[in-house]
């Protein structure tokens, strides 16, 4: 499965 | 948060902030591409569509509001403001944006993790973001000569990228299943175009002669 924890970055 | 990362958004920060003093406190925005500055306010659009619904950090949604803030306010300035519209270099800041903007989307459209308007609009953003200093980069070759605060401006946001790749290269070896070959490379692309520019920037420096790009 995808991982979003890029998404916390700016 | 690593202190990678978290430099790395400092370093962000200080380089909108030596370009709004730039503009707000010298009235001049000598140097400075508007094309750059118009991309950087749609890379922010694009990436911070989920501002509302997806709640990070306090610090999260405030860094996105000022990165979103002063990237509209820098454009507004160069376009509108009676007095520092009239440094805007019209005449070598000729890049195209379809050029950019049009391949990014496209790229977006077949390459991205998955394909939900806002994942695509995201992966368009990253694309985007790599390459939306090419404009700046060009009227700075076409400069003679570049001020210190253009310079430091555009060294800053290199040192945004440099920064990104160490937070990256930490994560992966920290945290669980951290692959992301999409932020990876398009922020690996971005910050090789930076090297040019580096190397020219640390001459100047260590030669302490004025910036200035071969063309």
């Amino acid at each position: 499965c995808f991982q979003y924890n890029a998404k916390d970055e700016l | 948060m690593n202190i990678f990362r978290f430099s790395g958004d400092m370093t962000h920060l200080m380089s909108v902030l030596v370009l709004l003093l730039k503009i707000h406190t010298i009235k001049s925005c000598a140097g400075i591409s508007l094309k750059t500055q118009e991309l950087y306010a749609l890379v922010f659009l694009a990436r911070y569509l989920d501002i509302v619904t997806n709640f990070i950090s306090l610090y999260n949604t405030i860094m996105k509001l000022i990165f979103l803030g002063s990237s509209f306010m820098i454009v507004w300035y160069i376009r509108r403001h009676r007095i520092v519209r009239r440094s805007y270099d019209k005449e070598h800041d000729t890049f195209r944006h379809l050029f950019l903007v049009l391949p990014c989307f496209i790229l977006a459209l077949l390459i991205n993790e998955r394909s939900a308007f806002k994942e695509i609009m995201w992966t368009f953003s990253l694309y985007l973001e790599a390459v939306a200093i090419l404009p700046q980069l060009v009227l700075l070759q076409r400069t003679k000569n570049i001020d210190n605060l253009t310079g430091q401006y555009v060294f800053f946001l290199g040192a945004y990228r440099a920064l990104y790749i160490c937070n990256w290269i930490y994560r992966y070896f920290t945290e669980p299943h951290y692959v992301h070959w999409i932020t990876w490379i398009s922020g690996l692309v971005q910050t090789l175009l930076y090297a040019d520019f580096f190397y020219y920037y640390f001459n100047s420096w260590k030669n302490n002669v004025k910036l200035q790009l071969p063309a």
